[in-house]
């Protein structure tokens, strides 16, 4: 039974609308959905239900090899590798307005302390209002000390001073706080390109938020562009998040999504699945 | 984006010597992926879309337009069906205090709207004081506090308290008994499968009776807009909807879902992180920026 293009191409326009209704970024819907064409090419078809079945075998397969992660980044293998040397161990938070980043950091910290790490941390944003304050009480709630300057200071320069204390004090681990910012600001862009050069961290870590819709594209594309990042950690992925973001992130960078993010407290920061991503994507 | 917004798919429709079903079938199209990469609902979407392209083959040409402005007045009639033709503004009755309780999803722009907010209604003389009924967020306090300070407000909170709702009541009667005219309760952040924090928003809702419940929005949303939104209106009554980060380059598509799915209008748009950059929301532009 010949399977009409008609067929085909609303078998296709229902995999980019499923794709879409996951919250996954328009184009990257479509880049997926070109995938699977490119898979079924030369592929024999029976009846309709058999295209159905086909293109489902393919999605999973596109997905997962996007979503599978081509290097590994594990913070704790990254600290145990770095104990003893003189250097502390250097990690820089980045990301827009709002997505985690300073919870993420809290969450951090005290997995390391846990692990028996000494940690400092940098309070980098030094523009919004109670960014210290918050830092300081995540600070105190975790036994962990936050290097500081006052508002309107240069975060630049909390970075290095907190390096300069980690190196003083044989701190294992500094974790530097910036402020949120929007990818269309180039002076913002700059300014973090700034933090990240001073602090010469091991690992730049994008916190995005498992919410965003097209523009998790967008943001991880231009701080990817104008500053650079190793790694991804998605936040407020307890929110019901449908998964797209990670796939969408990930599709338009090819860098790893190391944790996410399941809630406000300590505890909620767990290790990426793609096999989790990969079952709600697909529900 | 370059090539992807509507104005692209008015400058193909214009091209054409004639606007036949096909035209209008290729401009629906057009129309369905701008209305997609703006993150409104698919769903959404899908009636639209179906509904612009049936009134424009199917409706009889209203005098004096061609065939093509005809289908770019069905689009903007659809679209400002659920937004509202101009600026609404907040419930407000003079002579007595009003309470305006901010809440949303964690990050979305509550605390930094309320010192915006608090701003606009000071310039507009009245007496104006922020509530912090948030007692989760490490450093909540501080920041409303420090907010209130910069757009010299009255401020309470109460940075040690546990319970939210006697928080909020103590600083809604506080203020109430100083005659203020707007009292703004700023509350945690909260999302829809956080079932014991939508009760705790309902339980806020029944002590202080707000005249405003304003669902502070983050313009980045995506397709979770839709549903987020509904769960906070079936907790309590979402009056008016405020939508954040428009400074950047999302499109704030959501917004239009959470229209949909609270019935409530869109106030104002937040355009930045300075207290002074928050806007009257003006439909028609923000339909010019959605399909752009
Ligand atoms: N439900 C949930 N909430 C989260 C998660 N991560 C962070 N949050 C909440 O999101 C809100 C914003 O978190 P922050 O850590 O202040 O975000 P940020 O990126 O540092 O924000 P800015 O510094 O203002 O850009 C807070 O209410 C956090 O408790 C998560 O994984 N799940
Ligand atoms: N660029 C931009 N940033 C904004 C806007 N509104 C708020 N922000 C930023 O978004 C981040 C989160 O703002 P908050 O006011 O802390 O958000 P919130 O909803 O109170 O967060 P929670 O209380 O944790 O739920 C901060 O970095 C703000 O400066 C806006 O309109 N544009
Ligand atoms: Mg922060
Ligand atoms: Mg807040």
């Amino acid at each position: 039974k010949e399977l009409t293009d008609k067929n085909m191409d609303e078998a296709f326009w229902d995999l980019q609308l499923s794709l879409l209704q996951s919250d996954v970024a328009l184009e990257v819907a479509e880049a997926i959905t070109e995938k699977v064409k490119e898979k079924l090419k030369g592929k024999r078809v029976g009846r309709f239900t058999d295209l159905k079945t086909l293109l489902e075998e393919a999605l999973r397969e596109s997905i997962k090899e996007i979503l599978t992660p081509k290097s590994s980044i594990e913070i704790l293998a990254l600290a145990e590798e770095n104990k003893g040397k003189k250097e502390p161990l250097v990690i820089v938070f980045l990301g827009v307005n709002g997505t985690g980043k300073t919870t993420t950091i809290a969450k951090i910290g005290r997995m390391l302390k846990k692990k028996g790490y000494n940690v400092v941390f940098a309070a980098s944003d030094t523009f919004r209002a109670g960014s210290i304050e918050q830092l300081e009480e995540h600070g105190r709630r975790t036994g962990i000390r936050v290097i500081r300057h006052d508002y309107g200071g240069d975060s630049a320069a909390v970075a290095y001073d907190a390096i300069q204390h980690a190196m003083a004090k044989g701190v294992d681990v500094v974790l530097i706080d910036t402020a949120g910012r929007m990818q269309t600001d180039k002076n913002l862009l700059e300014e973090v390109n700034k933090i990240v050069r001073v602090s010469n961290p091991k690992l730049t870590i994008f916190v995005g938020d498992a919410l965003a819709g097209n523009d998790a594209v967008e943001q991880a594309k231009k701080f990817n562009e104008a500053v650079g990042f190793d790694a991804v950690i998605l936040a407020k992925v307890d929110a019901d998040s449908k998964g797209g973001a990670a796939l969408s992130i990930t599709f338009a960078t090819e860098k790893p999504i190391i944790a996410v993010g399941t809630g406000q407290k300590y505890d909620d920061l767990a290790s990426f699945s793609p096999e989790w991503f990969l079952s709600k994507i697909l529900d | 984006s370059l090539g992807q917004g509507i104005s692209n798919a008015f400058r193909k429709l214009l091209r054409r010597p004639t606007v036949d079903e096909k035209a209008v079938e290729e401009f629906v199209k057009d129309l369905q992926r701008a209305l997609l990469i703006a993150d409104v609902n698919v769903d959404l979407v899908l009636a639209l879309s179906e509904r612009v392209k049936k009134r424009a083959l199917e409706e009889k040409l209203p005098l004096g337009l061609t065939r093509r402005e005809h289908v770019i007045k069905v689009l903007f009639d659809e679209l400002t069906v659920f937004l509202g033709e101009s600026y609404q503004p907040l419930r407000y009755i003079s002579g007595r205090s009003n309470v305006y309780m901010l809440v949303g999803i964690q990050g979305s722009g509550k605390t930094t709207t309320g010192g915006k907010l608090a701003r606009y209604l000071k310039k507009r003389g009245l007496k104006v004081g922020l509530v912090c009924a948030d007692t989760y967020r490490p450093g909540a306090s501080d920041q409303l506090k420090q907010l209130s300070e910069r757009v010299e407000v009255s401020f309470y909170g109460e940075p040690d308290a546990k319970d939210a709702v006697k928080v909020a009541e103590r600083g809604v009667k506080k203020f109430k008994g100083e005659g203020y005219d707007v009292i703004l309760v700023d509350t945690a952040g909260r999302h829809k499968e956080e079932k014991g924090l939508l009760k705790e928003m309902k339980e806020i809702t029944g002590k202080i009776k707000p005249d405003e419940i304003i669902l502070v929005l983050d313009g980045t949303i995506g397709q979770q807009a839709f549903n987020q939104a509904k769960a906070f209106n079936e907790a309590t009554d979402i009056g008016s909807i405020i939508v954040t980060k428009l400074d950047g380059a999302a499109k704030g598509g959501g917004a239009l879902s959470s229209v949909v799915a609270t019935g409530a209008k869109i106030k104002y748009i937040g355009t930045g992180e300075k207290l002074d950059e928050l806007e009257t929301f003006d439909p028609p532009g923000f339909v010019g920026r959605l399909l752009d």
